[in-house]
This record gives C-alpha cells, sequence and structure tokens, in this order.
C-alpha cells in the first residue's frame, strides 16, 4: 500500500496548480525509496515536467511496491481545492486500487474530510533524460522571472534568452514593436533577490513564451527559480521547494526556419 | 516565429 502526509497540504495544492495546465493526464508514481513522482509531456511534445516530492520530505511515507496512479490533473485539483491552505493532507492507495484517497485534516483537527479519486489507465512515454553539464546556470528571483515572460508576451510569440559576460538578455519583437530586458549578476545577500549567472559559454536560444509562462504557474512554491541552457538544448527552469522536492520543465528551443 | 522542435528529438524513449 502506499500512503504518505504532507504536513504543509498547501504545498501539493500548489503544486497541481503548476501542472494542471501544462498536461491533462498523468501517471504519478509512487516509489518506495525515491519519494511520489510525474513526468509528462504536454499534447504537442513541445515541453515536459518532472516533479518529485522526496520520500523524507512527507512527514509519513510508506509505500511497499512501486504504484503508478493515473489521474486526471483537471479532476486532481478539483479535490485538491477543497482542502484549505492550512491542512494537512494525506494520500493513500491500495496496491491493486482503482482510487486515491485525499485525507484534509485541519491545524486543530476538528474537521476531516476525505475523497476518493477514481484512478485512471494511461499510455505514458517516459523519457530518458540525459545527464548534462549546461553552459548557463542563472539563479533570479522567481516572481522576477514571471514579471519578464508575462511583460514579453504581450509583446511578442516568443523570447530570445542571450547570456554573455554582460548579463542575461531576454528580448522579444511584435507587431508593435521590441523589447529587450537585461539582468546582471548582483551581490544581494537577501537570497530572495539574488541573481546569479555562472557562464560556461554564452549561449543564445529561442523558446516560446506560451509555455515559459506556463511554468511560472510555479512561482508559488518557491522564492528562486533555476534557469539552466546550453547551446541547442531544452532549457530546463527549476523550481525547489526546500527539504521537500522539485519542479523541473523542460522546453525544446525553436530554430530559424 | 522560428521552427518549433520536438522534445522527443533530445530526450531518449
Amino acid at each position: 500500500m502506499f500512503e504518505a502526509r504532507l504536513t504543509e497540504g498547501a504545498i501539493l495544492k500548489k503544486v497541481l496548480d503548476s501542472v494542471k495546465d501544462l498536461v491533462t493526464d498523468a501517471n504519478f508514481e509512487a516509489d518506495p525509496t525515491e519519494g511520489f513522482k510525474l513526468q509528462a509531456m504536454d499534447s504537442s511534445h513541445v515541453s515536459l515536467v518532472s516533479l518529485k516530492l522526496h520520500a523524507d520530505g512527507f512527514a509519513h511515507y510508506r509505500c511497499d511496491r512501486p504504484l503508478t496512479m493515473g489521474m486526471n490533473l483537471a479532476n486532481m485539483a478539483k479535490m485538491l481545492k477543497c482542502a484549505s491552505n492550512e491542512d494537512a493532507i494525506t494520500m493513500k492507495a491500495d496496491d491493486a486500487g482503482d482510487v486515491v484517497a485525499f485525507m484534509f485534516e485541519s491545524p486543530g483537527q476538528e474537521k476531516i474530510s476525505d475523497f476518493e479519486l477514481k484512478l485512471m489507465d494511461i499510455d505514458s512515454e517516459h523519457l530518458g533524460i540525459p545527464d548534462t553539464e549546461y553552459a548557463v546556470t542563472i539563479r533570479m528571483p522567481s516572481a522576477e522571472f514571471k514579471r519578464i515572460c508575462s511583460d514579453l508576451a504581450t509583446i511578442g510569440d516568443t523570447v530570445a534568452i542571450s547570456v554573455s559576460k554582460e548579463g542575461v538578455k531576454f528580448s522579444t519583437t511584435g507587431d508593435i514593436g521590441d523589447a529587450n530586458v537585461t539582468l546582471r549578476q548582483n551581490s544581494e545577500d537577501d537570497k530572495e533577490k539574488m541573481i546569479s549567472i555562472e557562464l560556461g559559454e554564452p549561449v543564445n536560444l529561442t523558446f516560446a513564451l506560451r509555455y515559459l509562462n506556463s511554468f511560472t504557474k510555479a512561482t508559488p512554491l518557491s522564492d528562486q527559480v533555476v534557469i539552466r541552457l546550453s547551446p541547442q538544448l531544452p532549457i530546463v527552469v527549476q523550481y525547489v521547494v526546500v527539504d521537500v522536492g522539485y519542479i523541473s520543465y523542460y522546453l525544446a528551443p525553436k530554430i530559424e526556419d | 516565429r522560428g521552427k518549433q522542435q520536438n522534445l522527443k528529438a533530445f530526450f531518449t524513449m
């Protein structure tokens, strides 16, 4: 059987909000040692989301054998919306069962809610993501990245991200004109405001803003976002929830026609 | 603007 309790249930609510616009149906994998995982591509196979909540990130975690649970994410989100942000959330499933149970407990235990979501069989392709040394690693406030993506999307459809010793430049162009936003590394002691750019070699890649904007739905999970880039490779946009897990998004670049 | 590549071109099945 599988049983996992998150004292801070709001994290699971935020995780669902971070994936449900990108993916309709997905297989969650519960693993005895690794934890609770999901890997899924969007329907056009342009982007991928990979999330993991570590087994020891849960207040209680029991998983006797690996378990695959296919869920409709919109329906899962409907149920999790019924949990209050302060609630603890426990997930439970039997090895051969066809439902997953969600239990919400209010902090004072005066309200206990039980929801059962029907599981579904989903054919999914699992992609092997090679371990790569990226040419560039950018760490910046997640709210700043969200702001840049949403601002540029009002001007154009794609963003060129170019990274050099000068900093990281986000550029777009559209019918009404152009926009460029440049960020420079800072020496902020305040970790939330830190901008750091590790540069192995300069990179210039173009991505669809629609997907990047969808990734920023994970902003409430973390004050900082980590962006990794290499020439001619998908971008990685990662939000780390300290001591709990992470959600990583991959997006294939656009190339010249 | 530009041709969107497929993710499967980068990652192994």
